[in-house]
């Protein structure tokens, strides 16, 4: 429906206006009082007469700020005018938001906050769209950061409804997840990682609540880069928000650890294979509690260590990412009585999608299914109060579909296999134990040597990639070299280059 | 061997086609997490002073929001009613922050006249404040030139440094005289 | 090769990375308000 006669110019000549009060430096000591006074103004214009006149006012107000950021973008002095423009807009939503409902009533508030968002994310998308390649972030970028900062501001009014201020902009910013607003990436990015939305959602709201959300926005970030980043030559604006994930991800391993142990599994899901270095930096994440021994220490007895038999948490449903219901009933039914017999044979029909080399198989589902039959056998084990060791995990259901996937997988197959045991080499925990043991198993009882060849290529394919690496990765691999029963060395792929042979002489002079 | 990118000679292809094209180094042999401007092995928290996914480096002090206690806004009912500000009390450090952060203040004229009530000069030139250093030797003089060692105050790095100099004393600063200035702002206003 | 859809989102994300955000846009503007203003010398620092 169209606007009524005159109403854009209204909201033009109230948005200049109320610019003005917001820069007029008598205001600035009692802003509560000149907003007071543009209420009022607001309502004698009819704009706060009901939801449709204030929508069509945001409408409008947020498309001026864009209009001003295109009309003056190649003017850098020009940033400072279209900020204070910006800024000024948004502390007058700020405190509309702050003021709206009665005081205790926080639904008031937060239904105009979700409203306003919802207007300016539906602007960026129609401008997506109608500019294309010519896009430009900056002014959402501002309005964004901007609303943020000010609902973030120390107040007892906010402070009451942060967690839902959060949550407002966790949705916002899953519905411009890159992969729908690829022309906002950059500015996502920043957004999602600015030290106070990091300190926010993953510091300040109680009980974490706010890092389930923002592992979803992770999941954003690496499924969008995913394509990307499946060739070994990056772009340039691709290795650039690349970098920018690293650091981020640095941020998170250093202050937010448990955040990446507890969500590491829905991360490696969508974290191409090829990207090791990223994947290691998730993998190597251990509590800060925790003290990790020197992997490198003589002689370490791992299933000695006290931590080795803790549960290590995962907030990601993988036991429901094993599809059909079918599948998983075979499944479990073969866990419990090792039949039916066919269950084996079916296995890689069940995992394999394609023909297409580089993408025949599933890896969510490889990758739920591998963490599943271990976290079964941990049980089962369990269940005969013992603990994982190369004694207890042989023999068993569980160790039948791990040699059967070893045995049955074709090369790609058995990579992404081995790939989702490596996953869970983590810090010590009762899985890096089990799925230590489990690779370590696998080798010693291989029936041809390129399941050896393929074990060792997962391993060192992770030990080469510039630091850090986790501790399950080195303990697992230290072990297989130094262990005489493996027979490492007499292996030709160990002596098949040079490079490689010394890549193996100074891990192995590491551990002595 | 396995002959495909899933085994050894996979790996070793990708090893030796990233010595030779730097590009292919980023994801198959990482990069230098310690190099990307962030202080890794430090104490404190970093997501507080993050400079954000682009920045090559922390954010600095005067760039993030820190929420100041209330009694340390001063509120407009009582600003006049403050005690007078005593430069003479204060250290060179802080009359130097007052100097460089009160631009276009009369705050600015008061530090800077305090600073040469104790033997700092100002080069209008190099827009720098110097002193000589205490015991020095003498100063070899030439008519309005003087050449020796100076501490001159850096204001990038925040510390007094010691220099050879060679100064000519015309182009230093006047001792500003802050009440003049303010008879000039009311005369104008 | 890139499906058709993520050669779309990289011409856009293309696009974007030449006008990046730099830090400062996530940063407030500091207005400075003078409490005395001053003409002052103007071969002192004026910012």
């Amino acid at each position: 429906i169209e606007d009524p006669p005159g109403f854009a110019e209204r909201v033009e000549y109230l948005l200049k206006d109320w610019i003005t009060i917001f820069h007029t430096p008598s205001n600035s000591k009692d802003m509560i009082k000149a907003f007071g006074g543009f209420v009022n103004k607001m309502n004698v214009y009819g704009i706060l007469k009901g939801d449709e006149p204030l929508t069509r006012f945001f409408r409008h107000a947020t498309q001026c700020c864009i209009d001003l950021t295109y009309r003056n973008m190649n003017d850098p002095s020009w940033k400072t005018k279209i900020f204070q423009w910006i800024d000024a807009y948004v502390r007058l939503i700020a405190l509309l938001v702050k003021h709206s409902g009665e005081g205790g009533s926080t639904s008031t508030k937060l239904n105009l906050l979700n409203k306003v968002l919802g207007i300016v994310v539906g602007i960026l998308m129609h401008d997506q769209e109608v500019h294309g390649t010519a896009f430009q972030q900056m002014g959402y970028h501002r309005i964004f950061i901007m609303l943020f900062l000010e609902l973030s501001a120390h107040d007892p009014v906010l402070e009451n409804i942060s967690l839902s201020v959060i949550t407002a902009f966790c949705h916002t910013y899953h519905i411009l997840r890159p992969s729908l607003a690829p022309g906002f990436c950059y500015s996502w990015l920043e957004l999602i990682s600015h030290r106070v939305f990091i300190g926010r959602i993953l510091a300040s709201i109680p009980q974490q609540k706010g890092w389930s959300m923002y592992s979803q926005l992770l999941i954003h970030l690496f499924k969008y880069l995913a394509p990307f980043l499946r060739n070994a030559e990056l772009a340039k604006p691709v290795q650039h928000l690349y970098k920018g994930t690293l650091r981020v991800l640095l941020v998170l391993l250093h202050d937010f650890p448990e955040f990446l142990c507890d969500y590491h599994f829905g991360f490696c899901d969508v974290i191409p294979p090829n990207c090791i270095q990223m994947r290691n930096l998730i993998l190597s994440a251990y509590p800060r509690n925790m003290r990790l021994p020197d992997p490198f220490t003589p002689n370490l007895k791992v299933d000695m260590l006290t931590d080795i038999g803790g549960s290590p948490r995962i907030f990601t449903n993988y036991a429901a990412a094993i599809t059909p219901s079918s599948f998983k009933k075979d499944l479990d039914s073969y866990l419990k009585a090792r039949s039916p017999v066919t269950f084996l044979s079916e296995l890689r029909s069940n995992l394999q999608i394609s023909n297409e080399p580089g993408s025949r198989y599933n890896i969510p589902l490889m990758n739920a299914l591998v963490l599943y039959v271990g976290t079964q056998a941990i049980a089962h084990i369990r269940s005969k109060n013992l603990g994982p060791t190369m004694a207890t995990i042989v023999h068993s259901a569980h160790m039948d579909i791990f040699q059967n996937l070893a045995v049955d997988l074709d090369n790609e197959g058995r990579y992404l296999f081995l790939n989702a045991i490596a996953n869970q080499l983590r810090y010590p925990n009762s899985h890096t134990h089990y799925f230590s043991c489990a690779i370590l198993y696998l080798f010693v009882e291989a029936n041809s040597e390129a399941i050896q060849e393929q074990i060792t290529r997962v391993l060192l394919e992770r030990l080469i990639v510039n630091r850090p690496h986790p501790w399950g990765l080195l303990i697992t691999f230290i072990e297989l070299i130094k262990n005489p029963a493996y027979k490492f060395w007499d292996h030709d792929f160990v002596h098949c280059a040079p490079e490689i042979e010394k890549l193996f002489e100074s891990v192995a002079n590491s551990c002595m | 061997m396995v002959n495909n990118q899933f085994g050894m000679v996979g790996l070793l292809t990708f090893i030796r086609a990233a010595e030779s094209d730097p590009n292919l180094v980023t994801l198959a042999m990482g990069q230098d997490l310690t190099a990307l401007g962030l202080n890794l092995t430090s104490i404190e928290n970093l997501y507080p002073s993050f400079g954000g996914p682009f920045a090559d480096s922390p954010a600095r002090p005067q760039d993030i929001d820190y929420n100041v206690p209330p009694e340390y806004l001063i509120n407009v009912s009582i600003r006049e009613k403050l005690s007078k500000v005593t430069l003479q009390k204060y250290k060179d450090d802080l009359l130097f922050y007052l100097f460089y952060t009160n631009v276009g203040d009369l705050m600015q004229i008061a530090a800077a006249a305090e600073l040469h009530s104790r033997d700092w000069r100002y080069h209008t030139e190099e827009k720098v404040w110097i002193t000589r250093v205490p015991g020095m030797t003498p100063y070899e003089k030439n008519g309005t030139t003087e050449r020796g060692t100076y501490y001159y105050f850096d204001a990038q790095n925040w510390r007094r440094v010691p220099k050879e100099f060679q100064v000519d004393t015309v182009k230093f600063d006047k001792c500003p005289n802050p009440s003049a200035y303010v008879a000039a702002m009311s005369g104008q206003s | 090769p890139l499906q058709k859809e993520h050669q779309i989102q990289f011409q856009m994300m293309e696009a974007a990375y030449y006008h990046l955000p730099t830090p400062s846009d996530s940063e407030r503007l500091k207005s400075y308000l003078q409490r005395q203003p001053v003409q002052t010398p103007p071969h002192y620092p004026q910012q």
